[in-house]
């Protein structure tokens, strides 16, 4: 799954996602990608924010939404992913699942929830600071 | 602000972040941005998890999900279980653009993609079809079956509802972290 979240230089946000879902799915089932606020999310008021990982659960947290009013709120990119992390693994500890957040100040930050086969996310990045694509890491919570 | 514009993405799809940037950089919007950052990602089968000839379900179709938002108006376009069309993303954009509606689905969906212009054609690859036939030689070993009959932790279906097994204990079962939404 790829999940995408751009700022316009002039402000104006836009979030996306894509994907096959996951292997062997009972026919008909859908995740959380192409659920507003559960897959991706965007208010120009705030920000913007994806997840990814196990769409059964995912979906049923809203997360992108959820990490957009943190924003919304003044809450710091970093600290809405975490936020919204911490709130589903209070329900499901086991969970794969991962979010990044960006506001429209071009402010961003991820987060993960950890387990033995998922330590560390890798997301990609792209503003006026780097001249290409960088992929950054973040250690799972 | 002096890091605008910013483009970022889930896990590392180099080439899809880059998609996006020069679309940016054409003058494009936003919008545009996350359409072709997507597109880019399902023509290059991100890691199989992401557009055509990936995750096989239990019938061993490949079908693709995409959502576009636009932050400015709170437009949104998306496809549920779209069969056969592999740009997603841009059908997506379609139900965003010609359509008052927010998501479709299945069949449905495709009929609207070709309606738009969108070729259909087979997503299922080599490689999906090996996977699937390796899946099946596993008993259909994993699913997301429950409560059900004959027990789908050792055999494949078709299942039926089991009333003894609704008695049982079923805790969360932990998704691949290659196999993700």
């Amino acid at each position: 799954t790829i999940g995408m979240v751009v700022i316009h230089k002039e402000g104006s946000t836009a979030a996306g996602t894509s994907t096959n879902g996951i292997k062997f799915k009972i026919p008909g089932r859908v995740g959380d990608s192409p659920v507003p606020g559960a897959g991706a999310y965007a208010n120009d008021k705030a920000g913007a924010a994806a997840a990814t990982g196990d769409g059964d659960i995912l979906l049923r947290f809203l997360p992108s939404y959820q990490a957009v009013e943190y924003m919304r709120k003044g809450v710091d990119p970093t600290v809405a992913c975490q936020k919204v992390i911490s709130r589903i693994r209070k329900h499901y500890p086991g969970f794969l699942g991962a979010v990044i957040c960006a506001n429209v100040t071009g402010s961003y930050g991820a987060a993960c929830n950890k387990l033995p086969t998922f330590t560390q996310f890798s997301f990609m990045v792209y503003n006026p600071l780097r001249s290409q694509s960088t992929e950054e890491k973040v250690d799972c919570l | 602000s002096s890091v605008l514009p910013l483009v970022i993405n889930t896990w590392a799809f180099k080439n899809a972040t880059e998609a996006a940037w020069r679309t940016l950089a054409s003058g494009g919007s936003a919008l545009d941005a996350v359409e072709s950052g997507c597109a880019k990602c399902e023509m290059e089968q991100c890691d199989g998890t992401v557009g055509f000839g990936g995750s096989p379900n239990e019938r061993g179709e490949t079908t693709l999900d995409a959502m576009i938002m636009d932050g400015t108006t709170m437009d949104v376009g998306a496809v549920g279980g779209l069969r056969r069309i592999k740009n997603a993303i841009g059908v997506a954009r379609k139900v965003l653009e010609h359509t008052t509606h927010t998501l479709l689905i299945g069949e449905s969906a495709t009929k609207f993609a070709e309606s738009m212009g969108f070729t259909s054609e087979n997503l299922s690859t080599s490689a999906s079809e090996a996977m699937y036939s390796d899946w099946l030689a596993r008993n259909c070993q994993p699913n997301y079956w429950r409560k059900v009959t004959p027990d789908p932790s050792k055999h494949c279906g078709p299942y039926k509802p089991s009333g003894i097994m609704a008695q049982g204990n079923f805790p969360y079962k932990e998704v691949d972290v290659h196999g993700h939404d």
